[in-house]
């Protein structure tokens, strides 16, 4: 995983961190952070060394500058907008799920072929794939969600390369590859399948 | 990763071989599965030995045969139950997938605190969370899907330890961890936040 591995970490501080400052807490020390993410507090003091996070004056880390530093070394201190290619079951539950925003993460549109689903007038519109390129061109979308059918995610992935779109997150169990796009997989059968193999096994 | 890149490459193994089957495959070669896996082909022979897949007589493998034996060593041979906590959002879009079923996944019921949502008549009945230990100890359940509210994560892990469940499937972003239960993460935001790091870190 590499450089994947300290980005992970990075996002698991952020989210440990969020739900620390929810509860009240101002300063935070690596042991803490080291105790409930199961790794070295020298790995914590070693990855904030090297993104530039420095320590609070008596000890410790301040949060609030802990995440505003994090957040710009992800590169989310700016809004992102992501467009939804599938406006089906997992396509639609993405589309109206409130947590992306507040990581700065707009889903601007989505897009699907079955007519029902096509709807230009709801907050956030869904369009006839036919236009999904134009549309990536004229709006300089980055990133997209691909949740299509196995059989139509090779059309998308073509189309979303020839629109310029830099990532994709691949729900479709298709192991799609791109030498222009990064492609992250979230393959959920292979997880339930990981899981009955661990349990199985024991 | 470990034993998990093994049991990953596998269900990559799987997953390939069951769409070469639906285009008409009959046999395949470790040269096949390498290049569209991007490993080599002695790791593929190598993965297959160790799992006791034999080769065909003139070469090559039956694809029929290697996916019975793949099925075998992952035990998704026999059917599992499993159950959504949470029927929300991503809860319904997982109890209403029908790919599960193909894999021997079978959704037996989901579990909510929302009267609105609450139905013991429906296909997948939807039950109230106080019934979630009996229900899991009556009915022998060994896996879950946890789609719940972070805040309700912890609460709704409890009732599942002390049911007997032994594998967790977790879309909620708190880092759950069990002595007694296996707990796989899906992650939807930092994947895209790492995809939002990989494209402009470029
Ligand atoms: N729902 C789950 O629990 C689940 C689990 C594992 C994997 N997946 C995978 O996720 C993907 C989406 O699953 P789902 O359950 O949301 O399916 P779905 O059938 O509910 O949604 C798919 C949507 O894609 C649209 N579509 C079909 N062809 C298209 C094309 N060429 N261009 C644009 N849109 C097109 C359909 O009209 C539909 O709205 C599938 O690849 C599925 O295998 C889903
Ligand atoms: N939808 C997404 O795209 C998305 C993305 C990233 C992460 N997530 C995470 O996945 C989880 C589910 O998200 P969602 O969009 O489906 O949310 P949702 O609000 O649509 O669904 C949550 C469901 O849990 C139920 N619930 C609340 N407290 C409960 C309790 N104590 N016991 C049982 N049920 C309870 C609610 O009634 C609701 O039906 C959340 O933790 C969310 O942060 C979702």
């Amino acid at each position: 995983m590499g450089a994947d591995d300290k980005v992970y970490r990075l996002l698991n501080y952020k989210n440990l961190l969020n739900r620390l400052k929810s509860i009240g807490f101002v300063k935070v020390f690596s042991d803490n952070l080291a105790d409930t993410l199961d790794i070295s507090p020298s790995l914590v003091r070693k990855d904030f060394r090297e993104f530039g996070i420095r320590g609070a004056q008596k000890g410790g880390y301040t949060i609030e500058a802990v995440l505003i530093k994090i957040n710009e070394v992800l590169g989310i201190d700016k809004k992102h907008k992501i467009i939804i290619v599938g406006a089906g079951r997992i396509g639609q539950a993405l589309m109206h799920f409130p947590g992306f925003r507040k990581e700065g993460i707009i889903v601007s549109a989505g897009f699907d072929t079955d007519p029902e689903k096509i709807d230009g007038q709801t907050d956030i519109p869904i369009f006839h794939i036919k236009e999904l390129t134009d549309y990536i061109k004229k709006n300089n979308i980055k990133l997209a969600i691909l949740t299509v059918p196995e059989n139509a995610a090779m059309g998308c992935l073509d189309m979303m390369e020839v629109g310029g779109v830099k990532g994709i997150l691949n729900f479709t169990s298709m192991n799609l590859k791109s030498l222009k796009v990064a492609i992250n997989n979230v393959n959920i059968g292979n997880e339930i399948e990981n899981l009955i193999f661990t349990i199985t096994k024991k």
